[in-house]
């Protein structure tokens, strides 16, 4: 499930 | 990724493993037989570490990754919140639990109620937020509580009288990897289309203000070559 880009920061 | 999201991560990690050798330090000085002049310094002194900032972080982490089994997005990210959830946790678990790094620990300087942090944070998360869902609301939350989180830690540093290297070394990491973080969100406004995200960075900037004080101290220190010493 492809999150939205501001999570993949930690 | 870009390098200065890289080198965020690498000092927040770097903050967390000074934090796991003074722990470290402390449990294998109290083993020895003999009690050599810094155990006996490390013992009587208080480590200087605010357990309340520490719980502070293990439940910004617990509610950051509510999605680490849901969203996958890279090995990297996955065993980087792996790290952080278990690094978080188990230093709280030695101050609170472990028979001997728990005497290190000063409860009567480090007063500070972190639940006056934890509830407005809630409120303003559950009034500001991008999506009012759960998981977007603790999100949220997280972020609100990680840029007010290190106030304990600050205020106890300012009680405490000497503040060994390794938790001065530590503040100043967990400062220095939002700064990072600040970077990397400039450059990603500047090369990614669409990439705004007024919550993250405003909560970030206000983070790294905090340690605007600590970092004058901690340089000035340095450049003197005297020890590093907060105002009360």
């Amino acid at each position: 499930i492809p999150s939205d880009e501001s999570k993949d920061e930690l | 990724m870009n390098i200065f999201r890289l080198a965020g991560d690498m000092t927040h990690l770097m903050s967390v493993l000074v934090l796991l050798l003074k722990i470290h330090t402390i449990k294998s000085c109290a083993g020895k037989s003999y009690p050599c002049s810094l155990c006996f310094i490390l013992l009587e002194s208080s480590s200087g570490i605010s357990l309340k900032t520490q719980e502070l972080y293990a439940l910004v982490f617990a509610t950051r990754y509510l999605d680490i089994f849901t969203d996958f997005i890279s090995v990297y990210n996955t065993i980087m919140k792996l790290i952080f959830l278990g690094s978080s946790f188990s230093i709280v678990w030695y101050i609170r639990r472990h028979k001997i790094v728990r005497r290190s620990y000063d409860k009567d300087q480090d007063t500070f109620r972190h639940f006056f942090l934890v509830l407005p944070c809630l409120l303003l998360a559950l009034i500001i937020n991008e999506k009012f869902t759960f998981k977007e609301v603790l999100w949220t939350f997280s972020l609100y509580l990680e840029a007010v989180a290190i106030l304990p830690q600050l205020i106890l540093l300012q009680r405490t009288r000497n503040i060994d290297n390794l938790t001065g070394q530590y503040v100043f990491l967990l400062g220095a990897y939002r700064a990072l973080y600040i970077l990397n969100w400039i450059y990603r406004y500047f090369t990614e289309p669409h990439y705004v995200h007024w919550i993250t960075w405003i909560s970030g900037l206000v983070q790294t203000l905090l340690y605007a004080d600590f970092f004058y101290y901690y340089f000035s220190s340095l450049k003197n070559n005297v020890k590093l010493k907060l105002p009360a």
